[in-house]
């Protein structure tokens, strides 16, 4: 579990990021 | 059966939604009482991310002229907001508690919640491009509309320019939406339109061109406008079948299943 959670607040990370980057291109 | 109706909202949330399903199983199942390692850099990384994203939320809401948009967008981000609260409230419980249940539920809560949040801008955003769509076929549609009263060759002229540029935009914009799609079924029902409107534009002008000339040569125009209707009416059709799948989702079609 140790890695688990860590591992997938990373990924909570990069899916918050890449939706910014969404955002900011369509609104380009 | 693709969960997601796009390729890249299915990019960008399929990974986590995989992810955030195994550790669910993962805590069910867990029983065996191991502590909970500290978990304040990664969430505070989370928060930050979180807080950027709803400062370029805020601004778009903001500039937006989608009405449906600015209504929808604030939702999303407050979601995301709350359940980055729950995460940062989980590994809070963690430092003083390792072994805490609650924590472990906060973070089940919070890690969904951001799933569902972003998962819900992003499809506000989608919708939004559908719309844009949406309106350049209307556009379109509304070219339809005058063609019964073109007479003259100089009106067919300005009817033709005006209308290539919106039929361009159309066929380009959403074949590059198709492109989009998971839905292979959506893809070439759109594809099909496309080509069927192609088809059909040169038929229409000609069409139109032959109207115009009978008319002028005051010989009977009854065929002639009829099969210039004709081609307005398939036109009609296909435009009105792309705005018709644009709108669907997967979910839609499953439905119908």
């Amino acid at each position: 579990l140790r890695v688990g959670w860590e591992q997938l607040l990373t990924s909570i990370h990069r899916n918050i990021n890449e939706v910014e980057n969404q955002i900011l291109t369509r609104d380009s | 059966m693709p969960v997601f109706h796009t390729k890249t909202i299915e990019s960008i949330l399929e990974p986590v939604a995989f992810q955030v399903s195994r550790l669910v199983i993962l805590h069910e199942e867990a029983e065996d009482g191991n502590a909970m390692p500290d978990l304040s850099k990664p969430v505070e990384a989370v928060s930050w991310a979180v807080e950027n994203l709803t400062k370029v939320g805020k601004e778009t809401i903001n500039k937006s002229d989608d009405q449906i948009l600015r209504a929808d967008m604030p939702n999303s981000l407050q979601r995301v907001d709350r359940a980055a609260r729950l995460l940062e409230e989980a590994a809070y419980m963690l430092k003083s508690d390792p072994y805490s249940q609650q924590a472990r539920q906060l973070l089940i809560e919070g890690s969904r919640g951001i799933l569902q949040g972003t998962s819900s801008l992003l499809l506000c955003f989608d919708e939004s491009e559908v719309r844009k769509l949406i309106k350049s076929c209307q556009k379109v549609l509304a070219y339809m509309q005058v063609v019964e009263v073109i007479e003259r060759m100089e009106d067919l002229v300005t009817f033709v320019k005006d209308l290539t540029p919106a039929l361009t935009k159309v066929s380009r914009d959403v074949n590059l939406r198709q492109r989009e799609l998971t839905h292979q079924a959506h893809r070439e029902l759109l594809l099909r339109c496309l080509e069927n409107l192609k088809q059909e534009a040169p038929g229409l002008i000609s069409s139109m061109k032959t109207y115009i000339q009978l008319l002028n040569s005051k010989s009977s125009t009854q065929h002639a406008a009829e099969n210039r209707n004709y081609h307005t009416g398939r036109m009609v059709h296909e435009l009105n079948e792309i705005i018709r799948v644009l709108q669907l989702t997967t979910y839609d079609d499953d439905e119908w299943d």
